[in-house]
């Protein structure tokens, strides 16, 4: 996180706010309620409190602003600048300013309107632009579910910096960005997608390409925005060139960037019992179009051709893959079964039915 | 004579990257590369510190990663001078 230049702060804890006029774009509850939301996001991590004022001067003033409205930063149409705010201090300090040729949007069209008003209340209260990618004070804009908003802990640590924690007993902690390199990295998920490998955690996704050193870090959501965070299991069809993806007791097929129409489907629907609730890990053998599901300590086999599951399944995982243990994480490739648990992964060769090597679970990033 | 297309997208590139710089990065828009000496060159110098910050290469040219990262909507940075 980075303060802005000067560390200007606001003195008083108790802050005034006030809504100068609304877009024609969206419902006024619901600019309302997007305002009240991205309030509260920094409120809850923070002593400072919010009072809405109707008819006088605010400490946060905030409007739609078109093209030059007379801050010396004129807007510049449709995407680019987005807002811009206006760092602590008296008259246009503290101050929010939208550029109105945006496509606001409650949901994931357009410009999602909380979290962009999220993003400028740091700089009403202080903060400058974060140069971590998960950051919400990062500059350029992307899309996060409202509902799966978790305040990033980049934020909370800079933001707390200069006011404090809050009051709360329990202290929040946010979202930390994944960093390849990081030895104490584990996965939610692994799938190779079109000869790429996407390494699935929280709200991202790892991308590893094979012609490239470096690895590309993306949210989930920059490829499919209705896709929630904390993919659970992931595997690619290469025949069918689907990607499964699996949450809870839920599954998602994609095609490319596109959502198969219909899911996500309940996992009992590829014939799990209702005991199972949910998917540790799975990969897709493409020499047998067998897949493998990993629960707990037992895995299941699915016929992709019959599209149903083997009988004499969940067998033991100790029994036919040796001791690796709970499954994070698994994927094919080259012929061989990579599975990871923890920050271990083992390389597991099918033919000889045997683990053949062990690595680090963030062997595949040259770092 | 007609632009040639690869010096008309080296115009509209350089176009980009000025106003992306002069935006967010405070260049002087009276910024004169050829003027100043040798060793100066403003708008590369910015470059250099656009890159560094979103961990691009840091080669003070507009490789396609960096105009894919300007291309980004983004939050603007008001001018607090005044």
């Amino acid at each position: 996180y980075v303060f802005t230049t000067g560390n200007p702060k606001w003195e008083r804890k108790n802050l005034t706010y006030r809504i100068l006029n609304y877009t024609p774009k969206m419902r006024q509850a619901d600019v309302d309620e997007a305002i009240r939301k991205a309030l509260s996001v920094w409120s809850n991590v923070t002593p400072l409190t919010f009072q809405k004022v109707e008819d006088k001067e605010a400490d946060i003033m905030i409007s739609f602003a078109y093209r030059d409205h007379r801050d010396n930063s004129p807007f510049d149409g449709p995407n680019g600048q987005l807002a811009h705010a206006f760092q602590p201090g008296d008259g246009i300090g503290g101050d929010v300013h939208l550029d109105e040729e945006e496509a606001w949007s409650k949901n994931g069209r357009g410009y999602n309107l909380f979290i962009v008003i999220a993003h400028e209340l740091g700089h009403s209260l202080g903060l400058s632009h974060s140069n971590d990618p998960g950051a919400l004070m990062y500059p350029t804009y992307s899309y996060t579910d409202p509902k799966e908003f978790l305040l990033p802990q980049d934020d909370i640590d800079g933001i707390q910096a200069i006011y404090g924690q809050s009051d709360a007993a329990l202290q929040p902690t946010g979202p930390i960005t994944p960093r390849a390199c990081d030895p104490k990295l584990t996965f939610d998920a692994i799938a190779t997608l079109r000869g790429e490998i996407i390494f699935f955690k929280g709200r991202y996704m790892l991308r590893k390409h094979p012609a490239r050193a470096e690895t590309e870090l993306n949210f989930i959501s920059l490829f499919w925005p209705k896709l929630p965070s904390g993919i659970q299991a992931a595997y690619e069809n290469v025949e069918r060139d689907e990607v499964l993806l699996f949450k809870e007791n839920k599954y998602w097929i994609l095609k490319g960037y596109d959502i198969a129409p219909g899911y996500p489907k309940k996992i009992h629907h590829l014939g799990f019992p209702k005991t199972v609730k949910r998917v540790n890990a799975a990969y897709s053998d493409e020499t047998t179009g067998k897949t493998y599901f990993f629960i707990a300590d037992r895995y299941w086999r699915y016929d992709e051709n019959k599209k149903s599951m083997d009988h004499g399944y969940p067998r033991k995982i100790v029994s036919d893959f040796g001791k690796i243990g709970r499954v994070d994480a698994a994927f094919q490739k080259d012929g061989y079964v990579y599975f990871f648990h923890g920050t271990t992964q083992f390389q597991f060769d099918p033919r000889a039915k045997r683990i053949v090597r062990q690595m680090k679970s963030i062997s595949w990033f040259n770092c | 004579f007609p632009v040639a297309p690869e010096a008309e997208d080296e115009g509209k590139t350089l176009q980009l990257v000025e106003s992306y710089l002069q935006n967010f990065y405070n260049l002087q828009r009276d910024h004169q590369p050829l003027l100043r000496n040798k060793g100066e060159n403003p708008l590369a110098e910015k470059l250099k510190e656009m890159q560094a910050f979103f961990g691009l290469e840091v080669t003070g040219k507009p490789n396609p990663d960096t105009l894919e990262m300007m291309k980004k909507p983004r939050c603007g940075i008001p001018d607090v001078e005044q």
